[in-house]
């Protein structure tokens, strides 16, 4: 379902110039649970945000779905990035005027769903996470962990076709994280849902299908 | 150095009263290197906002060095905190204005140091935690890992007495979490710092003198 082909990413700066990604060749199929670990620095998330479309390759084709990304406009990228991809960002991203609940509906304000619908949907993945008693709180006003869980809650509250996500257990104590990955592998068990994770965690990543790895801005093992 | 008396903090909003910590008393002697663990929620960052004097209690009492410290203005409890304590937040708290060597100066400014001097001392912590490389780079422009090493490298910098450090390696991958506790080991036994530490890593945890453990707010063993 994405194919990367010799994807290549570099960052300019004035200084110094990075190369994130050198010829990332990935297939990752439909319904596939993959783990991505590797050094602080090595690409990871440069990686996640290149198939999350969140970002552009500096060279290399990407292809969803086997049409390839380059030849659609911004619309188009934005309606698969909306629809389809659920993202927990490493810095989770919350919208800090929303509360806990408008920050979870975000991803669904882009279908045409009614208000009691959107809510009704909302409430169901804070519950899910374990943040029922949050709802109406503001990200300032939430715990690191409890962050994390709002930033996963919106995650998966579309049912996303894909999830992308940075290290969702790194700020979470052991049994939460496991609360976690019960979900997340329920998301992909039940729902077919094609998750690409980042972790630091090998016990986590020994509880997906497959692990890639990456040190300085390549992928070194299959 | 540190000792806590019957410490609750209440927070209070529209909707909800939540006990983060519940009459916590804690002892904290000085050269020691404390773990602080325990679930998502239950008050380990609260705990190191109140010792840090970065909030204050809704009730009992703090006595850092034997002084109790309501009994100080704002200006002394200021200039307690720029000169003896180092921070590592949670989220890092990095000025995103600013590069990575100013973000890392930032704790001397408040003491009568040269540019050249600041700069120096700067670019040796740099060099303490890796980022040799990254000095001009802005926050936006680092990894996750990189981003929590630049605020390790500030909160070691000024070779403050006490070190609060929120989950330090949380962000990192083993070998780098490894690279982190050496220096702060070396710090706690060759500079005598006190550290107290948020960790939800048990390995990184059985490093440290001592374990103390949260559970909703309350401290539950010792
Ligand atoms: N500013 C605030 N306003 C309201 N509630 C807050 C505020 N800060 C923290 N809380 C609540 O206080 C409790 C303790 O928060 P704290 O950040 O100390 O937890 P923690 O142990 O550090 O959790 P984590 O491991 O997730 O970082 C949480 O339930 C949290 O929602
Ligand atoms: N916007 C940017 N500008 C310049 N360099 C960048 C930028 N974003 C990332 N980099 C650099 O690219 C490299 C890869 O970054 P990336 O965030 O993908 O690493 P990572 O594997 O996710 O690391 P971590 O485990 O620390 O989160 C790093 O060296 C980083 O400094
Ligand atoms: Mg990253
Ligand atoms: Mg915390």
């Amino acid at each position: 379902m994405i194919d990367l082909t010799d994807v290549s990413k570099v960052y300019r700066t004035d200084t110094i110039e990075t190369l994130a990604l050198n010829k990332i060749n990935l297939s990752v199929r439909n319904g596939e649970f993959l783990s991505v670990m590797g050094p602080s620095g090595s690409g990871k998330s440069t990686l996640l945000n290149v198939i999350g479309l969140l970002d552009k390759p500096s060279e290399g084709q990407i292809e969803l779905d086997g049409e390839e990304v380059s030849e659609k406009s911004e619309r188009e990228i934005a309606k698969i990035r909306n629809e389809k991809i659920g993202f927990v960002f490493q810095s989770f991203h919350l919208i800090n005027d929303l509360s806990v609940l408008d920050n979870v509906e975000i991803p669904l304000l882009y279908r045409e769903l009614s208000a009691s619908k959107r809510k009704e949907m909302a409430l169901a993945a804070l519950e899910n996470v374990g943040l029922s008693a949050r709802t109406k709180h503001f990200p300032s006003q939430l715990s690191g962990g409890q962050k994390q869980r709002v930033a996963i809650a919106r995650a998966i509250v579309g049912k996303p076709n894909l999830i992308l996500a940075d290290e969702p257990t790194g700020n979470l104590d052991s049994a939460m994280g496991n609360e976690i990955m019960k979900i997340l592998h329920d998301l992909n068990q039940n729902e077919k849902t094609t998750i690409v994770m980042v972790t630091h965690d090998e016990n986590i990543a020994k509880q997906t299908e497959r692990t890639i790895r990456f040190f300085d801005g390549s992928k070194i093992n299959d």
